[in-house]
């Protein structure tokens, strides 16, 4: 058995349990402390894999997915592939606590985060400049496509599909990167 | 990605997510980190449950949801975790993955996919038995 409160969170990101914990001593609810655990985290960019500046998409924009469930009530709030907004999970918690919907996505969701009074700005850095840069000089390697033409595993895009379709049986590909995650 | 679960003293529980996506993604790709039951979950009667990794992969099982299950029927934390990654390891032996747990008593657990890569899990702990926030990790599976 163990003690409660208690703060989880993946990955060796101590400032964010750090928020989460600050939060709850001062009175906030385990919503509010997963909120700020999460901004923190959104703040600052942790490892890269959160927040703005991170995970260039293909055409070099950084995109954000957050979600925030509370147990009590089975109520979420979430956003998907939100676009030039850097605090997701406010977004999501904007979604769970003024809408009856679960998950808002792209441009929509942008549209409903700058009316619930988030900033837009861009979400680039030049971090994720020079990521995209070099992905684009190694021929757009790695990617996500397969059975399309030009052969997606030596060429950038567009891609198209191929008039006839060989089934290559391919679910899943060994990960880009080690440190390329959800 | 950061996935969080928080168990307020009163028993209250609430799981969140945040995250970037994977590098070069095709435009308009979301993971499973906004996908309830998926990128976390969270039910007071139970526990709460975050996953982490490929999330193409993860999604297609619902690994939070999966987790806090199997702790309503009774498995602990630990057993909960590692139980969702062997269910996904069958279909998809190479997959990157880990996946948090907690019960409502506070006890927790994680577990992940042992690839050559990746043999070790990190994640953090903070509860009144700790000064501090902690680093733990857990060998994968």
């Amino acid at each position: 058995f163990g003690q409660l409160p208690l703060i989880l969170n993946t990955w060796p990101f101590k400032n964010a349990t750090m928020a989460a914990w600050k939060m709850l001593a001062a009175g906030g609810s385990a919503l509010d402390a997963v909120e700020s655990g999460c901004a923190t985290c959104e703040q600052q960019q942790c490892d890269g894999s959160v927040g703005f500046g991170g995970s260039p998409d293909e055409s070099g924009e950084t995109t954000l997915d957050a979600m925030i469930m509370d147990g009590t009530t089975m109520n979420v709030g979430a956003v998907g592939d939100l676009r030039r907004i850097k605090n997701a999970i406010g977004v999501a918690r904007k979604v769970l606590e003024h809408t009856t919907h679960t998950l808002l996505a792209g441009e929509a969701a942008t549209k409903f985060a700058e009316s619930m009074g988030f900033i837009n700005e861009d979400l680039s850095t030049n971090v994720s400049q020079a990521l995209h840069s070099d992905w684009l000089a190694r021929n757009c390697q790695p990617n996500y496509w397969k059975n399309v033409i030009p052969d997606s595993s030596k060429y950038c895009g567009p891609y198209k599909p191929p008039t006839i379709l060989k089934r290559d049986g391919i679910a899943y590909k060994d990960p880009a990167h080690s440190y390329s995650h959800d | 990605t950061i996935g969080m679960v928080v168990i307020h003293k009163m028993g209250n529980i609430a799981a969140g997510t945040s995250t970037n996506g994977i590098k070069f993604k095709i435009p308009g790709r979301i993971g499973d980190s906004p996908i309830p039951g998926s990128g976390a979950y969270a039910d007071d009667m139970v526990g709460a449950a975050a996953a982490t990794g490929d999330g193409d992969i993860l999604m297609r099982f619902v690994p939070s949801y999966q987790a806090v299950e199997y702790m309503r029927r009774g498995e602990n934390p630990t057993t909960a975790c590692e139980k969702v990654i062997s269910r996904i390891q069958k279909y998809f032996p190479k997959f990157f993955g880990a996946v948090i747990c907690a019960n409502v008593t506070g006890s927790y657990g994680a577990a992940c996919n042992k690839l050559s890569t990746f043999t070790q899990f990190q994640f953090m702990v903070y509860n009144p038995l700790k000064s501090e926030p902690t680093e733990e990790k857990v060998d994968c599976i």
